[in-house]
């Protein structure tokens, strides 16, 4: 966005300069510089692995997905450009040299369920709601 | 470009966890789960016990329709914050009905058509019968079984909104054939050391001699006056009698106490909706 300033500001600057400030699209980056876009990854959880079968009766584990990567243009499905340009207002009104940068995070969360003993071997049944990732997109 | 549902497997590779990354992990999940410590229950083979047995059919039922995401008709009556939940009472009304001995054995509670007080709930828990001998006998030569429960273990914000006390029938003895005997659970309120306890009637059914399954006594007032006056807690009694009134012994009229098997021992188990929202801090 800082690029897209400039460009704006300079125009008499010449087009090969420009260049240089356009945001690197992503065949321009070789593939060691090319950050992965951001995604939602998976990292199982294995309560047996953990040593705690003896005390959590279900689930077995459970697939806790987290999300990481880059948040660049093009803009995705929840960041259109009138919303981007509406976010870039106003976050310019709030923090004029703040240059917002859109970052990766869960956009739907699922609940998960766990069956457990207690210390008295009664037997608790819990949800916990918005608990494990279910899409990651650039918030 | 859209994000939001590419679930792409990612190249994550499966490795055993190092010693200080698994106690991480560890530590993570049990402060998400709300407990200061991994738990360490007592009893060996506590899983095929009834109760863990009844809770794994709720959790199966409970992860069915997170799975599905189907959306429960919102249960008749006044829903599940009200005073009478339609379809917690429909349900128990359902379990509840008459044993008879053409009934099929009673479906696991989560099997039951309705479980849509079940998806309102944010905790369900068992708890085990901690009185260790069963009385039998009164002084007005009565034949009764004392029950205890602990609710105190109960995580805070949790307000009780179903609770139901479950005991296993098996057949009951040859002599008693074809007679109709009437089971009653009641909330002990007072004890005297040389005469039977005050009490408060809380439940009846009616079941054939012959028949066998679980009975449902629904005690959601009781567990909610237990949890807010925990030093009042003195237990149920149950007792059964013909219609005439006499009082028969548990074993003759086959409730199955302490002395049954695992599977089939009595246990309570309550529904919570957590009052306050217990908000996760981001890590």
């Amino acid at each position: 966005a800082a690029g897209g300033k400039k460009k704006n500001g300079n125009r008499n600057k010449s087009a090969g300069q420009q260049e240089t400030s356009r945001a690197p699209g992503a065949g321009d980056l070789n593939m060691s510089e090319q950050k992965q876009a951001c995604k939602k990854h998976e990292l199982y959880v294995s309560f047996r692995d953990l040593g705690w079968q003896d005390w959590i009766i279900a689930p077995e584990g459970y697939a806790a997905f987290y999300c990481d990567g880059e948040c660049s243009f093009p803009l995705n499905a929840h960041m259109n450009a009138t919303n981007h340009a509406i976010v870039q207002t106003l976050v310019h009104l709030m923090f004029p040299d703040n240059v917002p940068k859109p970052c990766c995070a869960p956009t739907k969360l699922n609940a998960i369920s766990v069956l457990y003993f207690d210390d008295s071997s009664n037997v608790i049944l819990k949800k916990y709601r918005n608990m494990v990732v279910r899409s990651c997109g650039c918030h | 470009c859209g994000f939001s549902d590419n679930h792409v497997h990612s190249s994550f590779i499966y490795r055993r966890l190092r010693n200080h990354e698994r106690r991480e992990i560890q530590r993570e999940i049990l402060s998400i789960l709300g407990l200061p410590h991994r738990p360490r229950p007592f009893s060996p083979g506590k899983q095929a016990s009834s109760a863990p047995l009844f809770m794994l059919d709720l959790y199966n039922a409970m992860s069915i329709e997170e799975e599905e995401g189907i959306q429960q008709p919102q249960s008749a009556g006044k829903g599940y914050g009200g005073k009478h939940y339609g379809g917690y009472s429909r349900m128990a009304h359902y379990r509840a009905a008459p044993l008879t001995s053409q009934s099929p054995p009673l479906p696991p509670a989560a099997a039951a058509q309705d479980t849509s007080f079940l998806n309102d709930a944010d905790m369900v828990m068992s708890f085990v019968n901690l009185v260790e001998k069963d009385k039998d006998f009164s002084h007005q030569r009565r034949h009764y079984k004392e029950f205890r429960f602990d609710l105190t273990q109960i995580p805070d914000g949790e307000a009780v909104t179903a609770a139901e006390f479950r005991i296993h029938k098996d057949r009951g003895y040859a002599r008693y054939e074809n007679v109709t005997l009437k089971v009653t659970v009641y909330q002990v309120v007072k004890e005297f050391p040389n005469k039977d306890a005050e009490m408060f009637l809380l439940d009846s059914k009616k079941v054939r001699a012959s028949d066998g399954g679980w009975l449902v006594f629904d005690i959601t007032a009781t567990s909610n006056h237990w949890v807010v006056n925990p030093q009042q807690n003195m237990g149920l009694q149950l007792c059964v009698e013909t219609l005439d009134g006499r009082s028969i012994n548990m074993k003759s009229a086959g409730l199955v106490g302490r002395g049954g098997p695992q599977s089939k021992q009595p246990f309570l188990v309550a529904f919570f909706k957590v009052s306050e929202v217990l908000l996760r801090s981001i890590r």
